[in-house]
């Protein structure tokens, strides 16, 4: 554990606290993707399936159990609780498509050949495109809400932030995981239009609005 | 296995 990794690992619990407390509060999901929220379950589910196998730490088991428990939560509240506010006719990226690349190329690039690893890769590579549903809505809305923006930058600031851990890593530890690497920096990458509009609008008390 | 060296990250 080294400072990056605890500061993303932060953002990462800031971002879906925000999104939890942004749903709960105006009882509604309006402006957010469903399709993302569904992939980011996935994400989940296929990659903290070795809490069931593999012990690491009380800190690593805690945040895994309360990723799967919050991402399924959300589901649950876009879904059903409050889904006559799911905006589900601007919500139409093929996340599909996203599903069956990642698939693919999991069982073509990976570090071993099993399941487990397989599902390990897969939830790599999905992640790093997940956020690409909301992206697209936002695009054709034109608009995010602020607390829909501040949820953004929180999560995509965490991979930004494990860039960081894993440059550390390499250097003190020697370590180098470059599937994570990679599809980290492609993750990080999708955010930086994004980071550019938060920085220079939202932090400056405007609404995100896309320039037409 | 790799899994013990790098799948303690989130």
């Amino acid at each position: 554990m080294n400072v990056f990794r605890l500061i993303g690992d932060m953002s990462h619990l800031a971002a879906i606290i925000i999104l939890l407390i942004k749903i709960w509060r105006s009882r509604s999901c309006s402006g957010i993707s469903g399709k993302s929220q569904l992939l980011f379950t996935a994400v989940f589910t296929c990659r903290y399936l070795d809490l069931f196998t593999n012990f690491v730490s009380i800190y690593n088991t805690t945040m895994k159990i309360f990723f799967l428990a919050s991402s399924y939560a959300t589901i649950y509240l876009i879904f059903m609780k409050f889904k006559a506010t799911y905006n589900r006719n601007h919500d139409t990226f093929r996340f599909e498509l996203l599903i069956v690349v990642s698939v693919i190329l999991a069982l073509l690039i990976n570090h071993e050949f099993s399941a487990t690893e397989i599902l390990w890769t897969f939830s790599i590579y999905l992640e790093a495109v997940a956020i690409l549903p909301q992206l697209f809505m936002i695009t054709k809305t034109g608009e995010a809400e602020s607390i829909t923006s501040h949820y953004l930058f929180a999560l995509g600031s965490y991979r930004g932030l494990y860039i960081l851990n894993w440059i550390y890593r390499y250097y003190v530890e020697g370590h180098l995981d470059w599937i994570a690497v990679l599809s980290g920096i492609v993750q990080t990458g999708l955010y930086c239009d994004f980071f550019y509009l938060y920085i220079t609008r939202v932090m400056k008390g405007k609404n995100l609005t896309l320039p037409a | 296995y790799h899994a013990d060296r790098y799948h303690d990250e989130l």
